[in-house]
């Protein structure tokens, strides 16, 4: 059955995007057929996969008119990865959405047909750094949200109230099988004290949520972008590259032992 | 005259809070009269100066029902220094604020008084990384905006819907006299190609509009948020602190040019 995931923390610059691209290349890469939703009007994934951002392609009338996901999906030149891109006219959603019946499971009724026709095993949304009504759909119509996790002070103050929105949904019945698949922590700095701080702190308080690979910060990284390329294809022998697959081999094997 | 500052940019975690802390410490300790108001539920600005979040402590009331901002400034430790908090339910106001009447006004009515006293000589306001009502608000309630901008890819791609947000507001009256303060080039890291890149291609599009002073990244900026306190007063010798130091003389240097 295919599984699906938002990326989402209203904190922003932590790395969603990044994760979200890379570790779909990484397991597309393992054999595994992977979608990428991009749920950002600021549409990151859309070219960090070298894609085009076109107007009027973004699930907005998927949203709001019912129009099928499906004509939206594109190949990307990585194979097994296909992506629904994103562009900026997806921000009037934040808008137009609330003012429609059952506004906060439009996309879980639209990504109904995709799941039931299983054609990807992994189903990741990216999403844009708020709590507004995009992420909230995002939420409603997936099975498990990741919480990318930047080793930082603020991004640490963030943690507890998107946590609080996930148990909220959870509780509420909007999701009810809403859950945390884990925390990835991001851009660590080893250098610094702060980083091993906000690890420690985060691994005591929510142990086995927490994933054990860490993402290190590295210029290739955030070189990659420019280039429309995941990590494993802009530098295979990077950091980068090296950490983002082992995060998708831990991301796996959860999924397995699950 | 009160001379008026939105810091936004709906790209995340691009130093839009370190630079409103930053240089509102520095202005502060030039002898300038400086009022935050922290327009981000994520309450970062308000942390970031040592203050607590306090539910209902924020501009919430003041944009749907009138209370007046000036009974929720707060003096912080440092000498003219204020502060408007911030606090988690700031959220709401992405809902609800739109349905209020003539809802793009909302705060340039509240900040109409604080402006007149002449208390201040600077307010800064800092805004999410998001393009929705508070953003909106904050640009038409000012005079001008600062755009704090990584140096990195996904920075650059969205540094163009911002300024056309700005062109509309300006064109279609909301705020006729809405300007580009400057381009503040943040998290600069002189080892790589790509911030080099960056850096050249805003200056070659943005000429006179990009502060010369360019804000490195650095360690000791990153771990003054944790402490409560602005980098001037966290580690005064540090290149953050000289950084930021250099970009209020030459913001106070546009200012009395003006
Ligand atoms: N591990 C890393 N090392 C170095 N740079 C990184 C790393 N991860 C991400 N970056 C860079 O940091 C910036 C922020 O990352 P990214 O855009 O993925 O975060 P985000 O959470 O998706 O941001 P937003 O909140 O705006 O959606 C980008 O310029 C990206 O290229
Ligand atoms: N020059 C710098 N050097 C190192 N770290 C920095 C620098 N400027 C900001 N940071 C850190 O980078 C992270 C993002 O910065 P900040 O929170 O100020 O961005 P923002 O644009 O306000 O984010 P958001 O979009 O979430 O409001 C923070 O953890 C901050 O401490
Ligand atoms: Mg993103
Ligand atoms: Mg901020």
């Amino acid at each position: 059955p295919t599984q699906s995931f938002a990326f989402a923390n209203q904190k922003g610059g932590v790395g969603k995007t990044t994760t979200v691209v890379s570790l779909a290349a990484c397991l597309a890469d393992a054999g595994k057929r992977v979608l990428v939703i991009d749920f950002d009007p600021q549409a990151n994934a859309t070219s960090g996969l070298g894609q085009e951002k076109l107007e009027g392609h973004s699930v907005y009338d998927a949203l709001l008119n019912g129009q099928p996901l499906t004509a939206l999906i594109r190949q990307t030149e990585f194979p097994n990865l296909d992506l629904i891109p994103s562009e900026e006219d997806l921000a009037a959603a934040e808008v137009d959405v609330p003012r429609a019946e059952r506004f906060l499971e439009r996309f879980k009724t639209a990504v109904e047909p995709i799941k039931a026709a299983g054609t990807y095993d992994f189903i990741l949304v990216d999403c844009p750094p708020s709590l507004g009504v995009l992420t909230m759909n995002a939420l409603v119509g997936v099975d498990r949200i990741v919480i990318a996790l930047q080793c930082e002070y603020y991004a640490l103050e963030g943690l507890t109230v998107i946590l609080r929105v996930v148990e909220h949904l959870r509780s509420s019945g909007a999701n009810p099988a809403l859950d945390v698949e884990g925390i990835v922590m991001t851009m660590f700095d080893g250098r610094t004290n702060l980083a091993h701080q906000v690890v420690e702190e985060v691994r005591k308080h929510f142990a086995d949520k927490v994933f054990k690979t860490v993402i290190p910060r590295t210029v290739r990284l955030s070189e990659a972008p420019s280039f429309g390329k995941p990590i494993i294809h802009y530098d295979k022998h990077s950091a980068g590259a090296t950490a983002y697959t082992a995060l998708a081999k831990e991301f796996l094997k959860r999924r397995e032992a699950a």
